[in-house]
């Protein structure tokens, strides 16, 4: 029996939009620790990794592991029928052939109940060493997504270049070329205000990247205030997207690499 | 200009 409650569905919106692009069906993996999904997209080139901790839901039940395969375009179209402030409770008995979400009004004067049906999904999942990374770029979501849908206007692929300096994203095109510098700062606090950028370096590094995927990422930006971008040579880059006290959304993109 | 790399080629399918 799995039972997970989370007092604001807008929050499990948020979650499913910022990867149903990437990945259209998903293995959920629940365990009494909490939720755990890893897919990688059809061309296998980028991995989505979601975490959520049991303690970060107001209700979490999961009497024994239980791996449930989801249609992903499903979960958002019945999440739409959820109002942003609706308690949501996701369950699924032993064995279940589907999941039930429920969504409650904070009114508590309207509930709704639907059925989304499992899916047995057979996918590769990989083993993601720890890794020591090079460089780690700190900075506002909502300017990782501007940056991105700026340089899209130009080009298809983008560099990141991390340096003690700061980290610098440029492109280029049939139509031109363009690039953008966000300076470190070394404290982030009030004062800089929440859209500086910090970029903690040991060595600096550069990665080449296609954008499309980098646009899929930051749609979850409404998720995180902050994005934290990890570089290390001749391995996927990371980005992280932290999900208030609960957990977290990962996305591994695989560089491009010189023929 | 280089070529995309694919996840499974940095990571190991367990």
């Amino acid at each position: 029996m799995i039972e997970a409650v989370l007092p604001q569905a807008s929050l499990l919106k948020k979650i499913i939009e910022a990867i149903k692009e990437l990945v259209s069906e998903a293995n959920f993996d629940f365990s009494e620790t909490g939720i755990r999904l890893q897919a990688m997209d059809k061309s296998h080139i980028a991995l989505s990794f979601l975490h959520l901790r049991n303690d970060g839901f107001s209700e979490y039940r999961c009497d024994r592991s239980q791996t449930l395969g989801i249609n992903l375009e499903s979960f958002s179209k019945v999440l739409k029928c959820a109002a942003n402030d609706d308690q949501v409770q996701i369950k699924a008995t032993d064995k279940a052939e589907s999941l039930s979400i429920s969504f409650e009004s904070t009114a508590k004067d309207r509930v709704s109940e639907f059925n989304v049906k499992l899916m047995d999904i057979d996918i590769d999942s990989v083993d993601v060493p720890d890794m020591d990374y090079q460089a780690t770029v700190n900075m506002s979501s909502q300017e990782f997504a501007r940056i991105v849908r700026d340089m899209m206007t130009i080009g298809e692929a983008i560099t990141i270049d991390a340096t003690k300096q700061g980290v610098k994203f440029s492109t280029s095109g049939d139509a031109g070329e363009g690039n953008i510098l966000l300076r470190h700062r070394k404290t982030i606090d009030e004062e800089d205000g929440p859209s500086s950028t910090s970029v903690e370096i040991n060595e600096p590094v550069s990665h080449s990247l296609a954008l499309k995927f980098l646009a899929n990422f930051a749609k979850a930006a409404p998720l995180a205030d902050r994005v934290s971008i990890n570089l290390i040579e001749d391995a996927p880059v990371m980005f992280e997207f932290k999900i208030s006290d609960m957990g977290h959304i990962r996305f591994y993109l695989a560089p491009q690499i010189e023929e | 200009k280089g070529q995309q790399g694919r996840i499974d080629s940095f990571f190991k399918i367990s």
